[in-house]
């Protein structure tokens, strides 16, 4: 099983 | 007040078909040095971000800081009411509640003006650091949409590989296997056509089909197309935007959970 981070947790968003 | 001219107006209606189905709604912070739009999809899972400098317009007016929040499907409403030659302004007042577009055709002769309601929203801004990739490879914008249209028959995600011998595209699922292989160029005419890579180490990462083909929806407004992968870091699909700017989408890789 795959899955993705939110986009923002590698920007320093939350 | 706030004034942007644009003679070759067709790129914003490229604009508006390049984020339209990703975002359905976005901030446009317009200030000295241009106009700027970032976007988080639906998901959060991808980013875009938009940047169209104040001197790549033919006339660009901006007295104070504005941003203006704007529903896209109603933009590219509007924008799909400009013709392709025209030349498009995007208006508004300090404080504005509404922003105005004016398309003209080029021998003057035909004036529209289209004024929309703006929208207040609460978006989180990102900073995004500039960073040195693994991997950045150019090649034809419409060979990476081909690509990603092709393989998204096989599966829901791409595995995008790069190393000094090329870049493979590759994805599989129930009906079989695909691999596409691009060699680096080594004679190339034209500069458009070429596919260039920068290694500093190779990386293979998984994505998901449907970003990416969100993302070739932006193949009309550039020749050529930058992908950029790092260990631990999104991948940065870029299109340069004529001499005015470029759009930029960020999309995470998956990973096993």
């Amino acid at each position: 099983k795959q899955k993705q981070r939110s986009i923002a947790s590698f920007f320093g968003g939350s | 007040m706030f004034e942007a001219r644009l003679a070759k107006g067709a790129i914003f209606k490229k604009i508006l078909e390049a984020v339209k189905d990703l975002l359905t709604e976005a901030s446009w912070d317009c200030g000295d040095m241009g106009i700027t739009l970032q976007a988080m999809d639906n998901a959060h899972v991808s980013l875009v971000s938009l940047n169209l400098r104040s001197d790549g317009f033919d006339k660009y007016r901006c007295d104070r800081n504005l941003t203006m929040g704007m529903n896209l499907g109603s933009m590219s409403k509007i924008l799909k009411c400009a013709g392709n030659d025209d030349i498009v302004t995007i208006r508004a007042q300090d404080n504005p509640d509404t922003v105005t577009f004016v398309f003209e055709s080029e021998n003057g002769e035909k004036q529209s003006d289209y004024e929309m309601k703006l929208m207040s929203l609460d978006l989180e801004h990102l900073q995004i650091p500039e960073t040195e990739y693994a991997c950045v490879v150019k090649m034809p914008a419409g060979e990476f949409a081909r690509i990603c249209r092709d393989l998204s028959q096989f599966g829901d995600s791409i595995v995008i590989s790069c190393s000094k011998q090329g870049v493979k595209f590759s994805a599989s699922g129930d009906i079989g296997s695909a691999n596409v292989k691009l060699a680096q160029s080594s004679n190339v005419d034209k500069e458009e056509e070429a596919v260039t890579i920068e290694m500093q180490e190779p990386v293979s990462f998984t994505y998901a089909c449907r970003y990416l083909n969100f993302f070739t929806k932006a193949t009309p407004l550039s020749a050529q197309v930058k992908l950029s992968m790092s260990p631990e870091y999104p991948l940065m699909v870029e299109y340069a935007i004529d001499d005015i700017g470029q759009i930029r989408y960020f999309l995470a890789p998956k990973i096993e959970d």
